[in-house]
C-alpha cells in the first residue's frame, strides 16, 4: 500500500 | 538508511543553518528569493502531515510501530519545518526592509497549479495525504525556480548564497544516488514519482552548479553570471 506511513524518506 | 541518505538529510540541515547564519551575520537577506522559501515552508508542510500520525501514536502509548527510523524522521521533520518557518518569519520580520521583494517577480501560480494539478493525476493514492505528499514532490522539484530568477536577474550571489544553493541542490542529487543505491540492495519498489521529481530538480540546479564550481576553482567572493 501506499499510505502516508510507507514514505520513510524527508 | 545508507551513507547517501544520512549525508543527502545534513546537506539539506547545513543549509538551513548557513541561510540562518547568513541573515543573522549581515542582518540582510538580500539575494535570497521569499517566494522560494515560502514554497518550502508549504513543501514540508503538505509532506510531514504524518507527524499527527506518530504525534497520535504516541499519545496513546503506542509505540509497537515507531522505530529508530521514526524517531530520526520524526526529529529532522519538526527541525525543517521550524527552520524554514523560522527564515520566513525573519524575512517578513525584522528583515524585510532588506529583502529583494521588487526583483523577486516569479509568478507562484506558475508553479503551483501545475504541481496541483499533476498531484491530482499522478499519485500512488487518491487520499488527501498521499496527494499532498506527491504535491509537496513535484512543488519541491520547482520550488527553486524563483530563486533562480532572482540570482538571474541580480547577475550575481555572495558567498554565503551560493554555499546554500549547492546544499540544498546537493541534497537531492544525493537522494537520488541514496534510490539508486536502495534500488539495488533493497527488496525495494521504485518510487517513481520521488525519482522523476528529484531528477527535475537535481537538473534545474544542474547550471547553478556549474557556476558555483568554476566560482570555487577561480576563488572568488561573489558569484557571477554572465549576463
Amino acid at each position: 500500500a501506499a499510505a502516508a506511513d510507507d514514505h520513510d524518506e524527508l | 538508511m545508507n551513507i547517501f541518505r544520512i549525508s543527502a538529510d545534513l546537506l539539506h540541515l547545513a543549509s538551513f543553518f548557513i541561510l540562518i547564519f547568513k541573515m543573522k551575520a549581515t542582518k540582510s537577506c538580500k539575494g535570497i528569493s521569499f517566494k522560494t522559501q515560502l514554497m518550502y515552508t508549504l513543501v514540508f508542510t503538505c509532506r510531514y502531515l504524518d507527524l499527527f500520525h506518530v504525534l497520535g501514536m504516541m499519545i496513546t502509548f503506542n509505540f509497537a510501530h515507531i522505530t529508530g527510523l521514526t524517531l530520526y524522521n520524526t526529529f529532522m521533520k519538526i527541525l525543517f519545518l521550524a527552520a524554514s518557518y523560522y527564515i520566513v518569519y525573519l524575512m517578513r520580520t525584522e528583515l524585510k526592509s532588506t529583502s529583494d521583494d521588487a526583483r523577486d517577480t516569479f509568478v507562484l501560480w506558475h508553479i503551483l497549479a501545475p504541481c496541483a494539478v499533476l498531484a491530482l493525476i499522478f499519485n500512488a493514492q487518491f487520499t488527501i495525504l498521499e496527494i499532498l505528499w506527491t504535491f509537496s514532490i513535484y512543488l519541491e522539484a520547482v520550488a527553486v525556480m524563483p530563486q533562480l530568477m532572482l540570482l538571474i536577474e541580480t547577475g550575481e550571489a555572495d558567498s554565503l548564497s551560493s554555499h546554500y544553493m549547492f546544499a540544498v541542490g546537493g541534497y537531492r542529487a544525493l537522494y537520488l544516488v541514496n534510490w539508486v543505491y536502495r534500488y539495488a540492495t533493497e527488496p525495494y519498489y521504485s518510487n517513481w514519482i520521488a525519482w522523476i521529481a528529484g531528477f527535475v530538480q537535481t537538473a534545474l540546479f544542474g547550471d547553478f552548479f556549474y557556476y558555483y564550481f568554476v566560482k570555487i576553482m577561480s576563488g572568488d567572493a561573489a558569484l557571477k553570471l554572465p549576463t
